[in-house]
């Protein structure tokens, strides 16, 4: 039997909107530590790692691990039959091939409950290698996504430079080019809007923006984003999920030909 | 430029 329940909908519903742009369907791995999600986007070239801890739900019971199939679209439809402040409850019975979510209104008075069908997913499992990055940059997650949208005007790709002094961004293409710079902070008043940056070594990187402003889908999720980088490996991008754990996204760099 | 598939960081477990 697998039983977890969030006392407020709007989470789950604002972790959906964070994936379905990337991943039609996922695998959600439930064992009595919590809730995991790894799943590449259709052309490979991202890869979403999702994981919300057991002990930060309402409730939560997973009597024996549990691989759920999901098709993230009709997971995502029936998230937008809950209201927000609705109680969810998520339950599977062991070997079932459904699964039922369901909603219970503040006063009780409205319970609903929506079953879906499971899929049978053969999806690779990629073992991600602890990395020391050589560059760290944490920063507002609206400021990121503004960056992100603001450049993909000019170019395909955006180049990510990261020195001690600040992180800049940039473009260019057929319209022209743009550079966005941020200097670290210097004193932080709001720890929300602080630009940390720790760094071992100046890193210079080229990511697609398409698939960076897919991930600043999940911005509603935290008002800081993090981004760690070293040159020829995957940069990351971390939001933290309050205290139920976080959803990091893994885009390789692009590479001279 | 060319963009590589994340596969070829990542090993499959």
């Amino acid at each position: 039997m697998f039983e977890a329940r969030l006392m407020n909908a709007t989470i789950l519903k604002k972790i959906l909107d964070a994936v379905k742009d990337l991943l039609n369907e996922g695998t959600f791995d439930c064992s009595d530590s919590g809730i995991q999600l790894q799943a590449m986007d259709n052309s490979h070239v991202s890869l979403v790692s999702l994981t919300l801890r057991s002990d930060s739900f309402d409730k939560f019971r997973c009597d024996r691990n549990l691989s759920m199939g999901m098709n993230l679209g009709t997971m995502a439809k029936i998230l937008k039959c809950a209201n927000n402040d609705d109680t969810v409850t998520i339950k599977a019975q062991d070997n079932a091939d459904t699964v039922t979510f369901m909603f219970e209104s503040q006063n009780h008075e409205k319970v609903s409950d929506y079953e879906m069908k499971l899929m049978n997913l053969d999806q690779e499992h990629l073992g991600i290698p602890d990395t020391d990055y050589s560059c760290v940059v944490r920063m507002p997650s609206m400021e990121f996504a503004r960056i992100c949208r603001d450049l993909a005007q000019f170019s395909e790709s955006m180049v990510i430079c990261c020195t001690k002094e600040g992180v800049k961004f940039s473009a260019s293409g057929d319209l022209g080019s743009a550079n966005v710079k941020l200097a670290q902070t210097s004193n932080v008043d709001k720890e929300e809007e602080a630009v940390i940056i720790e760094m071992q070594e100046p890193v210079t990187l080229t990511f697609a923006c398409r698939y960076l402003n897919a991930f600043t889908k999940a911005t509603p999720l935290c008002n800081q984003v993090q981004l760690s980088m070293s040159a020829d490996v995957p940069l990351v991008v971390e939001y933290r999920i309050s205290d139920l754990g976080h959803i990091r996204y893994y885009l390789a760099p692009k590479i001279e030909e | 430029m060319t963009q590589p598939s994340i596969t070829s960081f990542f090993n499959t477990r």
